[in-house]
């Protein structure tokens, strides 16, 4: 500060306390909102149930143990962008599935994710994760599609389809990284999951589930770095 | 870096608690349950400069070469952050998906003169 001149927080000081406390709590949730690249603070008509968001926080912990484990390979070796630098800021994002349609062979999942991210963040890496009630014992075939919706979303253009023989109850996973990176690069927020079953057990993937077993994407995400000219 | 008591009115930190409870936010941000944001104030007078400052190496050096040179030149110190850690967040975006990010040097933890 040039010299007789108050420093930018000493004004603070000569307010009343309740308008500082005003003050600082306009300047920390202005501060709070611009690094998270909220125009303004989201208004929740959907919140997550208390036991899908449980859920899912504990199979991404146990999804990671696994991989940090797992012999002959290094810990998170799965995670090729783990530590971009320091000062980066990162973002862990669980999208929760929105279902559009079921028949008894065929459900649609939708997965919707802000336009801010879009925008802002590249993603380093999605997981998606989906919990097989299978019916009965034995093997079976299903299908997953990865559909995103071309430029006039009217019509949905496959990117991927993984066959997979689910052979007992329980959770799956199925990396949707690249999947992702296209549909942000692509200046989309929605990527649609199809699956098919041989049998009519489709809707036991959703069905009373609802809250512990909820279809859900965890990706890993860092804010998009501009190129940097260095000059000597 | 030090924190402000009751009678010293030199560079310090002060601690200040926003409750997300209490401004309406704990609907969408679900944890922490509040903001320790903390903020510098505090006098800093001329000789405090750099201590414990930020770069301590190249500013002090700085102001000491104004100082010596030309006192009517010289420029007031300010009480600043020296330290501030990131403040970890779950909280759920515009599309009610749930988000954890850390963002960084959110929390200042020492104050000090530059």
């Amino acid at each position: 500060a040039p010299k007789g001149e108050q420093c930018p927080a000493c004004g603070l000081a000569a307010q009343a306390p309740t308008t500082q406390r005003d003050v600082l709590i306009a300047l920390a949730k202005q501060s709070i909102l611009s690094k998270l690249r909220l125009p303004d603070r989201p208004n929740i008509t959907h919140p997550t149930s208390r036991g899908a968001l449980l859920s899912a926080l504990r199979r991404i912990r146990a999804q990671r143990v696994d991989t940090a484990i797992s012999p002959g390979m290094p810990p998170d070796s799965s995670l090729p962008h783990r530590h971009p630098g320091v000062g980066v800021q990162e973002y862990e994002i669980l999208s929760f599935a929105e279902s559009e349609s079921s028949t008894f062979h065929n459900i649609r999942l939708h997965f919707r994710f802000t336009q801010e991210l879009a925008v802002s963040t590249e993603i380093l890496q999605a997981t998606l994760y989906l919990f097989w009630a299978v019916p009965s014992p034995g093997t079976h075939p299903v299908t997953v599609r990865l559909l995103q919706p071309d430029p006039t979303g009217l019509n949905m253009t496959m990117v991927s389809e993984t066959r997979l023989e689910v052979q007992r109850t329980g959770w799956v996973t199925l990396d949707v990284g690249q999947a992702v990176q296209r549909i942000f690069g692509q200046g989309s927020q929605r990527l649609t999951v199809e699956v098919e079953v041989a049998e009519d057990w489709a809707s036991l993937l959703l069905a009373g589930h609802r809250d512990s077993h909820w279809p859900f994407v965890a990706a890993q995400a860092r804010v998009r770095m501009p190129h940097r000219v260095q000059r000597r | 870096g030090i924190d402000c008591s009751g009678t010293s009115r030199m560079c310090c930190r002060k601690e200040f608690f926003m409750d997300f409870k209490e401004i309406g936010w704990e609907d969408w941000i679900i944890q922490p349950e509040g903001y320790h944001m903390n903020y510098c104030a505090g006098l800093c007078p001329l000789h405090m400069a750099g201590i414990p400052g930020l770069a301590t190496s190249f500013h002090t050096a700085v102001l000491n070469l104004i100082k010596a040179n030309n006192a009517d030149a010289a420029v007031d110190s300010c009480c600043v952050p020296t330290h501030r850690r990131p403040l970890s967040l779950l909280y759920y975006d515009r599309d009610s998906n749930i988000i954890k990010t850390d963002i960084p040097d959110m929390i200042v933890d020492a104050c000090g003169c530059t």
